[in-house]
């Protein structure tokens, strides 16, 4: 899913080890889980940290990029 | 990563045992037929070269059996349950050494060498190396380790914390400390050489013992990538501070398709192009990539300047380009009209005890100028314009002081 929609931008958290791992699938996750995930991947990336899904982090999120995660559990 | 921590790498928390560690290509590009096989070997040796200039590890590559670092270029799922994406988004991943090393690079890339146009392999296999070894993402923004793809950077070093990060795992390098270097004497501190990835150490014996029997070369120059290339018949070296880099030489019509073997003479423009010459003609390259429409005719661009010349260079006094041929010497400036001045040729005896029939001339990254001839070379005092004196004086023996033997 492109990552500017909340499910792409959930596939890009999950996939780079952002999102809490216990969960078994994205929906399950609160929303203030998945700000504090947005929050820490922001800060991973030098961005403003909002909590949101900003045109800075989904224009982050779009670049060519390594498949290995970026938080190893 | 903890937000509030200071940027820094992340180790993955394992690590290679052994300090000798083999690779190989077990799968290579769809493109490679219009890269070249052996420029997409030459590509991964410096990538693997840019770990080995910071540690004691060494890469050997193995073109069949067992090796420890496996490469691969796939598409889509390829049995690994970590499928590629297509062109864009994700370019490759890598196992840490926990999980094996191997390297898997996504095969619907444009896959480019040394050209700003596509997706850098270097750039990918360096990054990709670096987990291979144990490092997780970096949160430094120009770290090589840092997860996203920052594109060709003809003058790549590593970042100090990709330094700090391989080190902390396998330790700083010791390799013997160096020759004297070849930078000039107190009297003018040499430049900071940008740091060369390669291993610094002086070459195994295998690099240059063609080049320590028989120093004789045909050209020498510095190019826009900050690396100097030395070309003897059909091969060319890259230099480090004080050897031959890791992997050379190569094959000229590898690394410089369409240029030809046993060349006259080299020099890299103001405009970061790069000029070869043989004979009455004359090529123009971008990085390693020949410029449409050559090669030339000498007397189309250069005119006024003869063909089978000994050597070209930009003198570091005045940067105009000179040309050496026998015992004269022209001097070409592309913003006079003519560019070569009345009154040229000159006699090379006014450069105070420059030899004639040079081979090669260079003017070197520390800014002084270089002449080579035979197993001998002299560095020129551009102030005094005279052969610079220093102990022990010049000419001195170019094996040793520049090709590492």
């Amino acid at each position: 899913a492109p990552v500017h929609t909340d499910t792409g931008a959930m596939m890009y958290l999950s996939n780079f080890g952002w999102l809490d791992p216990s969960s078994k699938k994205i929906g399950s996750q609160s929303l203030i889980d998945i700000r504090k995930s947005i929050q820490d991947f922001q800060a991973f990336a030098g961005l403003n940290i909002t909590g949101e899904l900003d045109e800075e982090t989904v224009e982050t999120m779009s670049l060519p990029r390594c498949g290995v995660r970026d938080k190893i559990g | 990563h903890d937000a509030r921590r200071r940027k820094r790498y992340a180790l993955q928390g394992s690590r290679w045992k052994v300090k000798n560690l083999t690779y190989r290509i077990a799968k290579y590009p769809r493109l490679v037929e219009v890269l070249g096989r052996d420029r997409v070997d030459a590509e991964i040796d410096e990538a693997f070269a840019v770990w080995q200039g910071a540690t004691d590890l060494t890469f050997t590559r193995k073109s069949t059996g067992k090796v420890h670092i496996e490469i691969r270029f796939e598409n889509r799922e390829h049995g690994d349950g970590d499928p590629f994406d297509g062109e864009g988004g994700t370019l490759a991943h890598a196992y840490f050494p926990v999980y094996g090393g191997d390297a898997h690079f996504d095969d619907d890339e444009k896959w480019t060498i040394k050209t700003y146009r596509g997706t850098n392999l270097f750039q990918v296999a360096a990054h990709e190396f670096g987990h291979s070894l144990g490092l997780s993402h970096s949160d430094v923004r120009d770290s090589l380790m840092a997860p996203f793809y920052r594109g060709y950077n003809p003058k790549f070093k590593l970042h100090s914390d990709d330094v700090i990060a391989i080190q902390s795992l396998y330790g700083k390098k010791t390799t013997p400390p160096p020759p004297p270097p070849r930078t000039p004497s107190p009297a003018r501190p040499p430049n900071k050489f940008p740091i060369t990835p390669a291993a610094t150490s002086p070459s195994s014996g295998k690099e240059n013992s063609k080049l320590c029997n028989d120093p004789k070369i045909d050209a020498i120059t510095t190019m826009s990538d900050g690396n100097t290339y030395a070309f003897k018949g059909s091969e060319v070296y890259r230099l480090t501070d004080n050897g031959i880099f890791f992997g050379y030489p190569k094959k000229i019509f590898i690394l410089f398709p369409g240029l030809p073997n046993d060349i006259d003479g080299a020099f890299t423009w103001s405009n970061d192009k790069t000029y070869f010459f043989k004979g009455s003609h004359y090529w123009r390259y971008t990085n390693m990539t020949m410029d449409a429409s050559y090669p030339k005719s000498i007397s189309d661009g250069f005119s006024g300047i003869p063909t089978n010349i000994d050597t070209a260079f930009v003198w570091g006094g005045n940067g105009k380009i000179y040309f050496f041929k026998g015992d004269q010497y022209w001097r070409f400036d592309p913003a006079r009209t003519p560019p070569v001045s009345f009154g040229y040729p000159k006699p090379i005896s006014n450069w105070n005890d420059i030899p004639n029939n040079l081979d090669a001339a260079l003017k070197y990254s520390n800014g002084y100028t270089y002449f080579f001839k035979g197993n001998k070379y002299w560095r020129f005092n551009d102030r005094s314009f005279s052969i610079d004196t220093a102990d022990p004086p010049f000419p001195r023996a170019v094996g040793s002081w520049w090709y590492g033997c």
